[in-house]
């Protein structure tokens, strides 16, 4: 143990575990944590070679490799709390993504949440078994947050029972979907529905894009990678052209909407329900903000307790930079705002379960607020942590600047997160609606 | 803020602009002068300033609102005028959420038992509160939560907040329990051997797989020969 981090600890007023149970929720909470972390890191399948020491290429296939064994497992060792699920998926992945995390994030709960019966007896077990792997492809080139702004269309022919799904210009090809790229074999795409020679808006549809037996894109779809990015170099997030692709009726997601064989529309009780889902991703971005910047915190902190710099005093040793303070003011804010967003993370979540029983109940009373509220944190928590990781990483000297570090792969990772689920400007100005409005 | 204006009353975490609708509307003349509102902050008192966030946020949302109306009476659209006030709104909303993470930190502290972590945390939850004010004092000086003698003051009070955190720092970072693997840094390795391993790491770097880099057959040498 490096003697000054020894120093710090013997020296300390409180003891971390009685912390750590707090942030966990509880001292079983954090033993069910660290047992589910011990069960990914000591399986031998998980190791594999420092991802920055890869090609993408190597990247995506390593990822590939570790999401089938990820979920496999997680079956296997019957992981079905949403929360544990969360864990194991978190420390397999550690600071990145995997590319089947769209299937499971998006696809099968659109489909279990948004089909009929029969659909979800068709589709729930190719898509558990991994037959059909999906995603969930909304974004478009040239569209993004504002979704009735999309344009790729779905007309439906009542002579055949069929949908066609088309592209109509550049700007229409999906873009960004996880998985889209070279993983899935099916999406579920939004598009316009047009029946009866009207537009009915957005609506969902499952479109086959590669075939199941050779894995080859189907005619008339063009399918592929976007190229590298910033970050998620693990990830195929892909782009999707449909030449006039048809589908047959019992394709498109008809829990609520419906489209019936003449081509009558009919229409859907409540447009509340797509609120509830997107305040779900924006509650669990909150907690990602906490997590990326505790993280940036750690690394900064102790690392400035460790590195001694230049000098306070002519002629005596140099100090730890961290009893500099300007190095306080720098990493002691950001420390505290991950604290902050910590228990905000724990409040969203626990307010989100809350609500979701009233909107079981039928009662949408809440959900304005909280989606206004959950839009809002989303864009405050990201933005902040996306300029304290930069701080913490500088604070660390030219060594932050290394890969070693883990500050770059947490930034380029975390990044995404101030534009993707809504991008944050717009998010802000939807809280501001309701703040105006009420 | 339309709602309250129009006499209805919020519930839920807007409530805070039924109250404060009143507190900022100008005061008959003859009684305080609208410029002389009380100041609230009291440095050391984290409810005091959760209650100053409050009011910075409901003067935020009150200045994109009339904004907004300003806008309107030059006859723009609803549309236009919502979008000539986006600064406004935009501030609004972040001073709301600023509000809102003030208030839940405060709120956890009454949950916490242990008697050094609550005071630990209080002054995490202090710093955070009056870092938050130094850094977007403007709003609170407009709206007159706070005087520029208390700028001054704020600085000196989270230096010295800084300087009791300063022995539990590590201990604060340790408490998030990231393994080194959940973290994958060298820099933030829990035993603290960070050169060691950098070194290690940067040794297993592909590039460094044979001691000549095969490029140096095919550029450098032939270069060299050629000189």
């Amino acid at each position: 143990m490096n003697p000054d981090l020894h120093r710090e600890r013997e020296n300390a007023t409180i003891e971390p575990e009685i912390i750590t149970n707090i942030l966990d929720g509880g001292a079983e909470k954090t033993r069910r944590r660290r047992e589910i972390e011990s069960l990914v890191l000591n399986d031998p399948d998980f190791q594999h070679e420092d991802l920055n020491f890869l090609s993408r290429g190597e990247r995506y296939e390593v990822a590939l490799k570790k999401s089938i064994q990820m979920y496999s497992k997680l079956r296997d060792y019957g992981i079905s709390d949403p929360e544990e699920i969360y864990f194991y998926k978190s420390v397999t992945r550690k600071n990145n993504h995997d590319p089947f995390g769209v299937h499971y994030a998006m696809f099968i709960p659109m489909v279990s949440s948004q089909c009929l019966p029969e659909q979800r007896d068709k589709w729930l077990p190719l898509a558990s078994s991994l037959k059909v792997v999906g995603t969930y492809a909304q974004t478009e080139l040239a569209h993004g947050t504002h979704i009735r702004g999309l344009e790729t269309t779905a007309t439906y022919d009542p002579s055949t029972q069929e949908f066609v799904l088309n592209s109509p210009t550049i700007t229409s090809i999906k873009w960004w979907p996880g998985g889209l790229g070279k993983t899935a074999n099916h999406a579920i795409v939004l598009a316009q529905l047009y029946t009866q020679g009207k537009c009915y808006g957005l609506h969902a549809f499952i479109v086959p894009i590669r075939c199941m037996k050779t894995h080859q894109p189907l005619p008339g779809v063009v399918v592929g990678d976007i190229g590298p990015k910033f970050g998620f170099d693990e990830v195929d997030n892909g782009y999707l052209k449909l030449d006039n692709i048809r589908i047959p009726r019992e394709n498109m997601l008809m829990k609520y909407s419906k489209v019936q064989p003449d081509g009558t529309y009919l229409k859907p009780p409540s447009d509340k329900l797509t609120y509830g889902t997107m305040v779900f991703i924006r509650s669990i971005i909150v907690g990602e903000s906490a997590i990326a910047l505790a993280k940036s915190c750690t690394i900064a902190i102790r690392y400035s307790a460790v590195r001694h710099q230049s000098e306070l005093r002519a002629g005596e040793p140099e100090p730890q930079i961290l009893d500099y303070q300007a190095q306080q003011h720098k990493l002691f804010p950001l420390l505290a705002t991950a604290y902050a967003f910590t228990f905000v993370g724990q409040y969203m979540k626990n307010t989100y379960n809350r609500i979701t029983g009233d909107i079981n109940q039928g009662d949408f009373s809440q959900l304005p607020e909280l989606h206004a509220l959950a839009a809002g944190l989303k864009a405050f928590t990201t933005w902040t942590v996306n300029a304290g990781i930069e701080v913490c990483r500088m604070a660390c000297g030219g060594h932050g600047y290394s890969r070693s570090s883990g500050l770059p792969d947490i930034y380029v990772t975390f990044t995404a997160t101030c534009t993707y689920e809504g991008e944050n400007t717009v998010m802000m100005l939807q809280t501001a609606r309701y703040l105006v409005k009420s | 803020y339309r709602q309250v204006r129009d006499g209805k009353q919020l519930t839920g975490i807007v409530s805070y602009l039924n109250e404060s609708h009143q507190h900022l509307q100008p005061q008959p003349t003859g009684s305080r002068p609208a410029g002389s509102r009380p100041t609230v902050i009291s440095i050391n008192d984290l409810q005091s300033l959760v209650e100053a966030y409050k009011l910075r946020a409901a003067n935020l949302v009150e200045t994109a609102a009339k904004s907004l109306q300003t806008e309107l009476q030059h006859s723009k659209s609803q549309e236009d005028a919502w979008n000539n006030s986006s600064l406004e709104l935009i501030r609004a909303s972040d001073a709301h959420c600023h509000y809102v993470v003030v208030k839940l930190f405060a709120a956890k502290l009454s949950e916490i038992g242990n008697t050094a972590v609550y005071s630990v945390l209080s002054t995490l939850a202090l710093l955070y509160a009056l870092h938050g004010v130094a850094s977007n004092s403007g709003d609170f000086l407009q709206a007159g939560l706070l005087t520029v003698p208390q700028l001054a003051q704020i600085t000196q009070r989270i230096k010295a907040l800084m300087a009791e955190i300063r022995p539990n720092a590590v201990a604060l970072v340790d408490a998030f329990d990231y393994r080194d693997e959940m973290l994958n840094s060298t820099l933030g390795r829990y035993d603290g051997n960070v050169y060691e391993n950098m070194f290690e790491w940067a040794k297993s770097s592909p590039l460094n797989r044979t001691e000549v880099h095969e490029s140096y057959y095919k550029h450098m040498k032939p270069l060299q020969s050629r000189l």
